[in-house]
């Protein structure tokens, strides 16, 4: 278990700064073990953006947060590609230059997993291969329609 | 293995049955605030084996069967299932899996794979090497990001145990 | 105190109750007192979107709870007009059509207070009387820069 | 009362000092993520008196003066101002006021209106009445939509004092 366990966070911490520095264009990003003994050990995220010094985790932007999580998630898929992952608007936080970043690994990583994602923003709509729309004209009865992304709306 | 389709019926808000057909790629939901698209997500995360109710945003078991609306009568059952392509990652000897879990208002409820009933047990361990187990990060939901890197060093271990 | 409290309370669960029905195009919202004193009563918040039942605050969706909160503030605001309001990213979980409707409110309750909104959202910048721009070109130090909304970006 | 401009020097990634003049109707603040916009958000809520450093995002005061960055040294002192046009709402025969605060790296932090030194008391009383008290709803921070709905009934009772 020991050994199993040490592999894996030694890979999916290089595949976290690989995905960091994609995203961020640059930077620094570590997981470390907390603790005395591997099997109870807890795991410690720091992060640096480019050009700005290490700081605590919550001194981060929100977005800047938001991307961290995407950077974590994307190293876990590499690790080990899940048959499907769902985000909920995680996109939601995101300027429009990190959305289409996001955009993009969303494609690259659609080789291995499919991605179900739920957004407001057209930048990530622009990004699917299907759209599904889901309304509720009939009182508090959701129902599913089918969108043609131009009248998606979305920003 | 490749997740092929959703059943949702009587599941919170979806008080008619709703089918959604997935593939390969990536698939965008989308639609206005409060129509549905998070019960989605929950009727997901509820068929893989989700027991806390507070996860589904509830605050007791039967708010995930329909409540009603101003012109529909609440619902008795609420019931889910997916469909996947199986190609040998779920250790069973079928081509098409399907995962079925239904709740009765009465608290009566039931998991079923591929009609046969089994145990919410027989589900996570079906699930457990595929990534998707209980601990994984496969499903992030709405505005979970500061719940991620606001939680504890040693929660965060049940992560990569899930991944190794 | 007890007297001047409860004329503030009805006033202001009437403001929310109109605010509400505004955002939402309907529905009801409610404020009661909880407790047995006035003096250290605790304030409940009940809400029933359109053609909803009525139902527990967590059960609603993401853009639901915000316009709630939008409808408390605007509630607030009529009571008491504060000099200054400042809302930071408060539109994130809206879709098109809420950024619009609050947009309008914006519009409307700024003939007696202040606004200043950070956003992502087009449509909210389209709101603005003046747009200001925090760029970070330099290695981690803040800038202000002149905008224009053709060149903000945003959705 | 109008709030005409805001100055900060050394907060937090103000290395360079930023002015910002404010106006009647709505002022959008936009730009990339990590630029700078929710620290202007901080700036305000801290030189209105704002004590507690978790919901200035940090962990130690100092944790708001310029930390550094890869060309720039740290500063020493953390500086912001707040020019009211002052029409009798504040309690003070002026009819400009300027709020300033400011923290040095030694923990030193002092309090001026209109540049003679007070406390935060006295800050605090100025404002207590105009709807920009400690308990107002008047700044939202990014992503608080939660703990709004999420807190007690009896918190909530702040809200409501401070408009009565
Ligand atoms: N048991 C239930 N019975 C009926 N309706 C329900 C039930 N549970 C939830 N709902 C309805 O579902 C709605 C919320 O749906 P959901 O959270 O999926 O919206 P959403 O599309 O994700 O919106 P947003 O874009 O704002 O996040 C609520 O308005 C609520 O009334
Ligand atoms: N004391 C400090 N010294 C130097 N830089 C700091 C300090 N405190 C915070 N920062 C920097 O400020 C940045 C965050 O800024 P802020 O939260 O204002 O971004 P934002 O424009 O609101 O972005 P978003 O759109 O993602 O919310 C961080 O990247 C951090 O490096
Ligand atoms: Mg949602
Ligand atoms: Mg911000």
């Amino acid at each position: 278990m020991t050994k199993e366990f040490k592999k894996a966070f030694a890979d999916i911490q290089a595949y976290f700064q690989e995905s960091f520095a994609a995203l961020f264009g640059g930077g620094n990003a570590e997981l470390s073990l907390s603790g005395e003994s591997v099997l109870e050990a807890g795991i410690e995220i720091s992060v640096q953006p480019p050009d700005k010094k290490r700081q605590n985790l919550s001194v981060l932007s929100g977005g800047e947060r938001t991307l961290t999580v995407i950077a974590l998630l994307f190293a876990f898929l590499r690790y080990r590609p899940s048959p499907f992952s769902v985000f909920d608007e995680i996109d939601a936080p995101l300027d429009d230059a990190n959305i289409a970043r996001f955009g993009k690994f969303l494609k690259e990583y659609a080789k291995h997993t499919q991605f179900i994602v739920v957004t407001h923003r057209r930048g990530t709509m622009e990004q699917a291969d299907y759209l599904y729309g889901v309304t509720m004209e009939d009182a508090g009865v959701s129902r599913l329609v089918s969108v043609r992304l131009d009248t998606a709306g979305g920003e | 293995m490749q997740l092929k389709r959703l059943e949702a019926y009587g599941f919170k808000s979806f008080a008619d049955k709703i089918e959604i057909e997935f593939h390969p790629g990536i698939t965008a939901i989308v639609g206005p605030n409060g129509s549905g698209k998070s019960n989605i997500t929950d009727a997901i995360r509820w068929v893989l084996g989700e027991q806390n109710i507070r996860t589904l945003r509830g605050a007791k078991t039967e708010d995930i069967i329909f409540a009603g609306s101003s012109t529909r009568k609440q619902l008795g059952v609420a019931e889910v299932s997916l469909f996947f392509d199986n190609d040998g990652t779920l250790p069973l000897d079928y081509r098409e899996v399907v995962v079925t879990r239904r709740l009765y208002r009465s608290g009566e409820s039931e998991f079923q794979i591929n009609g046969s009933r089994c145990r919410l047990k027989d589900i996570h361990q079906m699930f457990a090497d595929t990534g998707l187990g209980h601990g994984s990060m496969s499903i992030i939901g709405q505005n979970r990001i500061d719940s991620i890197l606001n939680s504890k060093p040693e929660e965060r271990r049940v992560f990569f145990e899930e991944a190794a």
